[in-house]
């Protein structure tokens, strides 16, 4: 018997400036979270259902960027991604795509126990959470007005965002071609290889 | 982005991570956190979730680094998590939560923050933003 342990994030990459106050909604949360957690480990519920449970409550608050609260596509709608691994027997789920699954990790969790696969993507994603029966929602449920802001600045930019950064406009030359487009500050063809 | 990893007192981890992904991104785009191994790893050593440059995390396939360099380097949590945020990121920027088998949690990141918790049996816990 080892003692347990539980770890949770909200996201790497935070605006300097972020107001204190939302400093302290989201260090709220995150010990929210920890608590449901602590409190399923105290009953001996297994680590892959604790996970689960913890991941599903930080998609349902919007602060942080998963489920309702997600970042937007460049048509201003939300595809959403999960994934799901026990570490016994390293089994795992994972999906991508989403536009109506209310909380993405518990479809992962079903593409792991209840099909033969370990990814579904879009359409066959849907459709597969249409025949479990998860709670779905309209893709607006998702979107939140300060979303709909970042991604206004976002586009002034041109740029597209993992974090707070709005890097400044103004072309750096790169790998001979003008790369209008950037990544994080980066000009695209930084990625470009991949 | 966001995640969670546990060990339970029997010893088992396990990770999960879900995301909206980037802003402004392009649709159909994919980034690591349903991709096993890139931004979500378990097995019997150690589960991790990780967050950050998506494109960056799947190049160095970072959860499962971790893994890999406490399996084959011998190191422990908190050194394997801080090997793979210093040497397999190149320019990228991200961030992880990782525990152990034996009842150890750790986390990393090379950003400018990350909003994080962890929490053990024996009573420590910490929730925290900056360094």
């Amino acid at each position: 018997m080892v003692g347990w342990a539980i770890a949770v994030h909200g996201g790497a990459g935070v605006d300097p400036n972020l107001p204190p106050q939302r400093q302290e909604q989201a260090k709220q949360l995150l010990t929210h979270c920890l608590n449901i957690g602590i409190t399923a480990l105290r009953s001996n519920v297994s680590a892959v259902d604790v996970v689960e449970l913890v991941v599903r409550e930080l998609e349902t608050n919007p602060l942080f960027n998963s489920g309702r609260g997600s970042a937007l596509t460049a048509k201003g709608t939300v595809e959403m991604e999960a994934s799901i691994m026990d570490g016994t027997k390293r089994r795992c789920g994972a999906v991508s795509g989403l536009t109506t699954v209310k909380n993405p990790v518990s479809l992962a969790r079903l593409v792991m126990d209840k099909s033969p696969h370990s990814y579904l993507a879009f359409s066959g994603a849907e459709e597969f959470a249409r025949q479990q029966g998860v709670e779905v929602e309209e893709n607006e449920y998702f979107i939140t007005p300060d979303n709909v802001g970042m991604l206004k600045l976002a586009k002034e930019a041109n740029t597209i965002l993992f974090d707070y950064r709005i890097p400044t406009t103004g072309y750096e030359k790169c790998a001979g071609a003008e790369s209008p487009l950037q990544m994080n500050g980066l000009p695209i063809s930084v990625y470009a290889p991949e | 982005t966001v995640g969670c990893a546990v060990v339970d007192s029997e010893g088992r981890c396990a990770a999960a991570t879900s995301t909206g992904g980037l802003m402004n991104k392009m649709s159909g785009r994919i980034g690591d956190s349903p991709l096993i191994g890139a931004g979500t790893y378990a097995c019997e050593v150690c589960g991790v979730s990780c967050t950050g440059e998506g494109e960056a995390i799947i190049r160095a396939t970072l959860a499962r680094e971790v893994a890999a360099v406490m399996e084959y380097k011998g190191l422990g949590l908190q050194d394997a998590v801080d090997y793979v945020i210093k040497h397999r990121l190149d320019e990228g920027q991200a961030g992880l939560i990782a525990v152990s088998n034996k009842g150890e949690v750790a986390y990393g990141f090379n950003c400018n923050g990350m909003f994080r918790g962890c929490a053990t049996q024996d009573g420590f816990m910490e929730v925290g933003i900056w360094e």
